[in-house]
């Protein structure tokens, strides 16, 4: 069956600010 | 635009497409704050810290858009309307029922466009503070911004001396949706 990454809505909100900065670093 | 799919298909399916439409909206508040005058001399650490504790409510100003809280329905940018009830399915009955209350007492402000978005730098900038090193220096541009919003508030309405403190007092409620609702589950399909 599929499998589901289950986060809240604060650390997705984080992990894609993270990557943002990373990426324009 | 939230690419949630019709009701024919199941909740844990609305969900997922539910789900990828907030990465989009975080990026743009991103891109957003950068544009905000003063926010990208701040250091990185706080301008990071910031976002991370501002986006949610600027999220949440940025959906007032589509929330109708007459006919208590949401409009998603694709066009596609969603009923609260049908909307509950997906287990935020408690945030949507916070956010119809929430953009119904913004909308009847009736604010111009770059009043909501200088108050939606506002809101960023007042976020909680706690991880910011250079406080001093947050402190100052939030002064900065609100003093602007102010003055283009009051300018435009000199007779209505009340929108002005009215408007700020929504920066508690949106404090309280965050501690409310910002550790909703969203679930992502791993395939």
């Amino acid at each position: 069956p599929k499998t589901h990454r289950v986060m809240t809505l604060a650390d997705h909100i984080s992990h894609i600010i993270t990557q943002d900065f990373a990426r324009n670093q | 635009a939230c690419p949630v799919a019709p009701a024919s298909r199941s909740s844990q399916e609305v969900w997922d497409s539910f789900s990828q439409c907030f990465t989009p909206a975080v990026r743009e508040v991103v891109e957003f704050a950068k544009s905000i005058p003063g926010f990208q001399s701040l250091s990185q650490h706080d301008q990071v810290m910031l976002l991370k504790s501002g986006t949610f409510q600027v999220l949440m100003v940025r959906f007032c858009s589509l929330f109708d809280a007459k006919e208590r329905a949401v409009t998603f940018l694709n066009g596609q309307t969603y009923s609260l009830a049908s909307l509950r399915a997906l287990g935020m009955g408690s945030l949507l029922d916070a956010m119809f209350d929430f953009s119904e007492k913004l909308g009847s402000m009736g604010l111009e466009p770059d009043e909501m978005a200088l108050f939606m730098a506002v809101v960023l900038v007042s976020a909680d503070r706690s991880g910011i090193v250079d406080v001093g220096a947050v402190e100052q541009l939030q002064e900065n911004l609100i003093k602007a919003l102010r003055s283009l508030i009051t300018s435009r309405r000199p007779d209505d001396s009340t929108l002005f403190p009215k408007l700020l007092l929504r920066l508690p409620d949106l404090r309280t949706l965050n501690n409310h609702h910002s550790d909703k589950l969203l679930a992502f399909r791993i395939d």
